[in-house]
């Protein structure tokens, strides 16, 4: 599917 | 976490402890003007608090949330000091750049994309474009006054290089685990882009000993 974003970077 | 990541984190820390010197340093020369848009500073905070609103929700690391927390304290803290403790340094007749119509734009934008139309979700895109243009206020004071003392200088390269730093991250990402974050990357090219002017001055003037000064 769609690559998720995972909001791990500042 | 890679190398260029941490770099691009521990540049954006530098340039915050900049700002802070520069601002303990303008508070000894009385009446001076600080040359830094408490307007760009007001939008950083605004980006950190928008942006960070699952800091208690969405634990990553202790890394990443004492960074969301020192980010957080230290704008506000800066925006504290230029607001009350040092306004008498601070000419809002240089910090002209109508920085309302960017704070709309960006609103505007996080509404029609986004991810996710949610309040959390547009609150975060909403940081996103924002932080894209947060420097503007900076910059167009830059052009306005013509030249920048070297501290000045050498806090815009820490940001400069902090963003461009996490385009080289993004690209190592791509290519190591299929990391994709399309409103990131075309915000985060927009906001290293409008740092080429100045890294060209700084490259071919400043760090020669040169004063920073406008052609």
């Amino acid at each position: 599917g769609t690559a998720e974003v995972k909001k791990d970077e500042l | 976490m890679n190398l260029f990541r941490l770099v691009a984190d521990l540049m954006h820390l530098v340039s915050i402890f900049i700002l802070l010197l520069k601002m303990q340093k303008t508070r000894s020369v009385a009446g001076r003007c600080s040359r830094i848009s408490f307007k760009t500073q007001a939008l950083y905070a605004t980006v950190f608090l928008t942006r960070y609103t699952d800091l208690f929700a969405n634990f990553q690391s202790l890394y990443n949330t004492t960074m969301k927390v020192f980010f957080i304290a230290s704008s506000l803290y800066i925006v504290f000091l230029m607001k009350f403790k040092f306004k008498a340094t601070n000419d809002p007749r240089l910090d002209t750049f109508k920085a309302q119509y960017v704070v709309g734009g960006a609103a505007a934008l996080a509404l029609i994309v986004n991810y996710a139309f949610t309040v959390q979700e547009v609150l975060w895109t909403f940081s996103i474009y924002l932080e894209a243009v947060a420097i503007l206020p900076q910059l167009f004071m830059l052009t306005k006054t013509g030249e920048a003392e070297v501290i000045t200088t050498h806090y815009l390269f820490a940001l400069g290089t902090y963003r461009g730093l996490y385009l080289v991250n993004w690209i190592y990402r791509y290519w190591t685990e299929y990391y994709v974050d399309w409103i990131v990357w075309i915000a985060g090219a927009v906001q290293t882009g409008l740092y080429c002017d100045f890294f060209y001055i700084y490259f071919t003037k400043v760090l020669k000993g040169a004063k920073f000064e406008l052609p």
